[in-house]
């Protein structure tokens, strides 16, 4: 089936994006 | 029927500084290894006790790949790793990977496209934002989170703006005015701070190559809120 870069989003991968991230104001 | 090749399709994932994960969807686990390879894991069987009957394992660069059918095909139950390559493993190159697997590629290539184009490259503070410029060059992402709370991404189709009271616009193409002056202040000093990270960008890479030894100087943060 093809690729849904949405069935992968969820709250893991939102988590796992958040913590690429460097402080100050996420 | 005239030859298509994969290269039409996609082009080799790089896979090269980004974290690793390991993410599931319905029929198939995809991860990123600590290696940087890419490992596609196909699934058959019920949720109760799924099975991986087939691996793809992409090397970071996405030139070479190796295919295995754990189990001599029965499968190997689901873990939290990739199962073991076994002793018969088929490797191809991008060039010569037959069709059957290209939709498996593509798909592990879009995944990775996703995760670079979240995973920063540069992070630099200046007076009134921090701006993230992402992996996914060529033309990568860029994320400007003002201090006063208003947020600009920056991609190559469009750009989207949200003002510190929430209200947001988005703008296509080469037009960049926004709808106030205010703003294309915030607009103006995005534009800026997404060219000083281009600027360092090049600057530190050149300095990259010229280290024999392969240490990347990335993920870099430039600068500290002040």
């Amino acid at each position: 089936d093809e690729f849904d870069a949405e069935a992968f989003r969820d709250d893991r991968l939102e988590a796992y994006f958040k913590q690429l991230v460097p402080p100050g104001m996420q | 029927n005239q030859m298509r090749t994969l290269q039409e399709l996609v082009s080799p994932l790089r896979a090269h500084r980004l974290k690793a994960i390991r993410q599931k969807t319905k029929n198939a686990v995809v991860s990123i290894l600590d290696s940087e390879e890419v490992c596609m894991e196909l699934l058959k069987g019920s949720s109760v006790q799924e099975h991986v009957k087939e691996v793809l394992r992409i090397s970071s660069d996405g030139s070479t790949i190796h295919i295995y059918h754990p189990n001599e095909g029965r499968g190997f139950p689901l873990e939290d790793r990739p199962p073991p390559p076994p002793e018969d493993v088929f490797v191809y190159s991008f060039d010569n990977l037959p069709e059957k697997y290209w939709k498996k590629y593509q798909y592990a290539s879009k995944f990775v496209h996703l995760v670079r184009s979240k995973t920063p490259k540069i992070t630099l503070y200046t007076k009134y934002a921090k701006c993230m410029l992402m992996e996914n060059s060529p033309q990568a992402d860029v994320e400007v989170c003002f201090y006063d709370g208003a947020k600009i991404n920056k991609t190559s189709e469009f750009l989207r703006i949200i003002e510190k009271s929430g209200k947001s616009h988005t703008l296509k193409g080469a037009k960049m005015n926004g709808p106030s002056e205010v703003v294309n202040s915030y607009v103006e000093h995005a534009h800026e701070a997404h060219q000083t990270c281009l600027d360092l960008e090049s600057i530190i890479a050149v300095q990259e190559e010229r280290k024999e030894k392969r240490v990347s100087f990335f993920p870099i943060i430039i600068g500290r809120r002040p």
